[in-house]
């Protein structure tokens, strides 16, 4: 079972994980289905923006978080910024959004410009974590874990952030043994996502540059 | 305009201010 601080962790993580999303005025214009190549590729840019505020403030929230070195925490936040986005984004997919409005968001994806060798993966994690049926609490945990990632390029007090995600991997362990008691591999699976989204991460750079090419 | 800040210029804004206000 979960402790009492342990529950409280889960619940504070939760809620900001809850508060903290995509303002609904830009998510609306996002489901407009006229748009010209430069109205998409100024609204993307505005979103992953928007994005990167969101999951600031969320971070912010995290216990601890404040209380690192300012320029550990820029550290944190660069590197994993990437990864959170598409982790939230992995779940904006994997919902069952009102009829159409799927098709009109990888409409616009696929039309960004960037090409189809850095989409199609992207779609594919999309997929693969669809199929774990994720709970908004290990979304939001998984989020915080992959923030609090000791071992960024530039970190300098790693022992530091350990101390904070440590208690992350906890509460999330016993939560998916609680959650899937017939799935004992379920937090190993949604670790090894943590690798997938590495990998992703190290793509967007290149994805990037082939997006400003075109 | 947003589109010209990197990501690096985005945290810091961010980090600084308060994203409710």
């Amino acid at each position: 079972e979960l402790t009492q601080e342990q529950l409280s962790l889960l619940n504070y993580i939760l809620d900001a994980y809850n508060k903290y999303r995509i303002p609904l005025d830009m998510t609306k214009s996002l489901l407009q289905e006229q748009f010209s190549a430069d109205e998409n590729f100024i609204l993307l840019t505005e979103m992953a923006t928007s994005h990167v505020q969101v999951l600031v403030e969320f971070t912010k929230r995290l216990p601890g978080f404040q209380s690192l070195d300012h320029e550990d925490q820029i550290a944190l936040l660069k590197g994993s910024a990437v990864e959170a986005m598409f982790l939230r984004s992995a779940q904006i997919f994997t919902r069952k959004l009102p009829h159409g409005h799927n098709e009109v968001l990888e409409d616009r994806i696929r039309k960004s410009g960037i090409s189809d060798e850095y989409i199609t993966p992207m779609f594919n994690f999309y997929k693969s974590i669809g199929e774990l049926q994720m709970t908004q609490e290990e979304h939001a945990l998984l989020t915080a874990i992959t923030i609090l990632s000791p071992d960024r390029p530039f970190v300098k007090d790693v022992l530091s952030v350990e101390r904070l995600q440590e208690p992350m991997l906890e509460v999330l362990h016993t939560f998916c043994k609680l959650h899937h008691p017939h799935d004992p591999q379920h937090f190993a699976r949604l670790l090894g996502r943590l690798t997938e989204l590495r990998t992703l991460n190290h793509h967007h750079a290149e994805m990037l540059m082939s997006w400003r090419m075109n | 305009p947003a589109s010209n800040l990197g990501l690096e210029d985005i945290i810091r804004k961010a980090l600084m201010g308060n994203f409710d206000d």
